[in-house]
């Protein structure tokens, strides 16, 4: 399923936790590529996820767990 | 590239024009996929050009063709 971001909090936290720091630069690129500038929230494809998980040499369930475990998921709809 | 389709246009020939019925529908069935009802255009994915040419027995070309012939293409951005 998609994956909704909460952009503000990516940003702070990718300056002080490494990790994170691919995830905020991803997300700065879709954001870029859109001229979506809302700065809140960002709706990702459900294959982001899968983008992502491979890009930062983790699976699926890894990436996932460490979204969430940083508060930067915030799914409704 | 992108497509972008006046959803106005669209929906008022699709009731005259029997071969834009597919496209109505396939526009519509996305817009209720969002819950983007906006009203006014609809961007679809580059993509979505090869399925409507797919389910309309047509190719990409002939396609693109007959949705400009139609005034149906606002392609800004
Ligand atoms: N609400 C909604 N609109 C959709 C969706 N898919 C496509 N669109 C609309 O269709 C436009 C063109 O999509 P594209 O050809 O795939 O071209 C896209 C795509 O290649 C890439 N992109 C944008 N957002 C994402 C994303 O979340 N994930 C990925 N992987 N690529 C994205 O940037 C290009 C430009 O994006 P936009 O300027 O946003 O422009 C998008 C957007 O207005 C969707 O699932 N929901
Ligand atoms: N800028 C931005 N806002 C986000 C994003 N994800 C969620 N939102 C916010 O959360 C609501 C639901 O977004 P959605 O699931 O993308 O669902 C959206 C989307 O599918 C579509 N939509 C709205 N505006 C646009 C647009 O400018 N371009 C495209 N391609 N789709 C849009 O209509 C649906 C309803 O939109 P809203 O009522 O305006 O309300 C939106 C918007 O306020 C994001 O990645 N970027
Ligand atoms: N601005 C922008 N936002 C994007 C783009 N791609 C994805 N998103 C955002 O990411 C959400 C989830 O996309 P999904 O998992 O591919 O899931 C999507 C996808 O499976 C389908 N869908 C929506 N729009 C399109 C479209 O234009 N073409 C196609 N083929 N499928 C679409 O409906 C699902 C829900 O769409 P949304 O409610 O709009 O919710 C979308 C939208 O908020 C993009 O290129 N540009
Ligand atoms: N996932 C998601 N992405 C969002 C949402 N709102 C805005 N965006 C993203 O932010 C870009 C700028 O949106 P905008 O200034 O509201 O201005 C938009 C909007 O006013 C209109 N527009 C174009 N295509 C669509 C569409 O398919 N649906 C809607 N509702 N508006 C569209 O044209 C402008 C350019 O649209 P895009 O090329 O799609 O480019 C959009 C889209 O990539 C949202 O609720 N969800």
């Amino acid at each position: 399923d998609r994956l909704i971001l909460d952009m503000r909090r990516l940003g702070r936290l990718a300056q002080s936790i490494p990790e994170l720091e691919p995830v905020n630069n991803y997300a700065l690129l879709i954001c870029a590529r859109r001229r979506d500038w809302n700065g809140e929230v960002l709706s990702l494809r459900s294959e982001d996820l899968s983008t992502l998980a491979l890009i930062n040499f983790k699976t699926e369930d890894q990436m996932q767990g460490e979204l969430e475990a940083n508060g930067l998921i915030l799914n409704f709809k």
